[in-house]
């Protein structure tokens, strides 16, 4: 049985004062609860650092901490405002505020880090089958360049420990958490401006049994991110994708790289009637660099 | 007085706070 966080505020609570600090959750926004790893003391959580000064509680004056699991009750956002609200809210001045944890600061940066990936134009279309062989495509930042993967390091060595502490999937992953809000903000934004400029319209007259290419797109211009209609068993399209991704990746980079001749024969469709005709066709040759 | 927190869970911002009058009743 997992204990209830002794002091967390009522959802009634905070949706009052979320309007307070000037973070504007919706006022139809879903209530929830989530369990969270926290540092306790006894057996209760200790206070965050911000309520901690406030409360002029000195946590680290010899407090025996040790980590427990709790619940608290929580109010959603979606993720097709969670970027826009984010970056308001800090135009808004509202991280000054000593109402809100240090974290918001956090998600603040890693919004505008999606955001300005997407105006670089660094994303890329992806599709993914899972284990029960449904194909999903999303919209991906594309985080393989040197300097952005740096960016991106030193967002993640800035992340509050608090961001790792909900119990899911993620298991305390600093970034696979923010890998995963990157991945849904730029997805969600791509697709609402995708459903704003009707880009679903190109494909309307296209077969997407035919041709895979169309069924894909299917599944990355909507809000429905299957991507239906393909042939069973057909993994061509999967594998096309990986592929493709593959050779935008800088895999030369740090690597030494070879001179490499190549010549290639003419096809042997061309010359099946007689013996010897290879040579009245031309014989291609090519120089290419490989890692 | 409160503070505010917010994590990311299953694709979703979840908004949840700490209150110092439940804390000081503890």
């Amino acid at each position: 049985v997992i204990a209830n966080h002794p002091f967390a505020c009522t959802q009634a609570d905070l949706r009052e004062l979320s309007a307070r600090v000037g973070f504007g959750v919706a006022e139809n926004a879903t209530s929830s609860s989530m369990q969270l790893l926290l540092p306790f003391d006894h057996n209760n959580p200790a206070p965050s650092d911000r309520l901690a000064v406030a409360l002029d509680v000195d946590m680290d004056q010899g407090a025996d901490l040790h980590l427990d699991t709790v619940q608290v009750p929580t109010l959603i956002v979606g993720v097709t405002e969670v970027q826009e609200k984010l970056l308001a809210f800090e135009i808004a001045g509202g991280l000054n505020h000593e109402h809100t944890g240090h974290e918001f600061q956090f998600w603040c940066a890693a919004a505008r880090f999606g955001l300005e990936l997407m105006e670089d134009q660094r994303v890329v279309p992806t599709v993914q089958q899972d284990r029960s062989g449904v194909v999903k495509a999303h919209w991906r930042p594309w985080l393989h360049d040197a300097a952005i993967a740096e960016r991106a390091a030193t967002l993640l060595a800035g992340m509050p420990p608090i961001c790792r502490a909900v119990t899911d999937a993620h298991d305390g992953d600093g970034w696979l958490v923010l890998e995963s809000f990157l991945n849904a903000c730029v997805d969600s934004f791509l697709r609402q401006v995708m459903l704003a400029e009707n880009y679903v319209e190109a494909i309307e007259d296209r077969d997407p049994t035919v041709d895979p290419h169309v069924a894909w797109l299917g599944g990355l211009l909507g809000n429905n991110i299957e991507v239906k209609n393909l042939a069973v068993g057909d993994v061509s399209l999967v594998r096309g994708v990986r592929q493709w991704l593959a050779i935008l990746e800088d895999i030369g980079e740090g690597r030494p790289m070879h001179l490499l001749l190549q010549l290639d024969e003419p096809s042997s469709a061309l010359f099946t009637k007689q013996e010897g005709e290879e040579d009245k066709h031309a014989w291609r040759l090519s120089f290419q660099l490989i890692t | 007085m409160f503070v505010l927190h917010a994590n990311w869970h299953g694709d979703q911002l979840h908004i949840w706070g700490e209150s110092s009058e439940l804390f000081r009743k503890l």
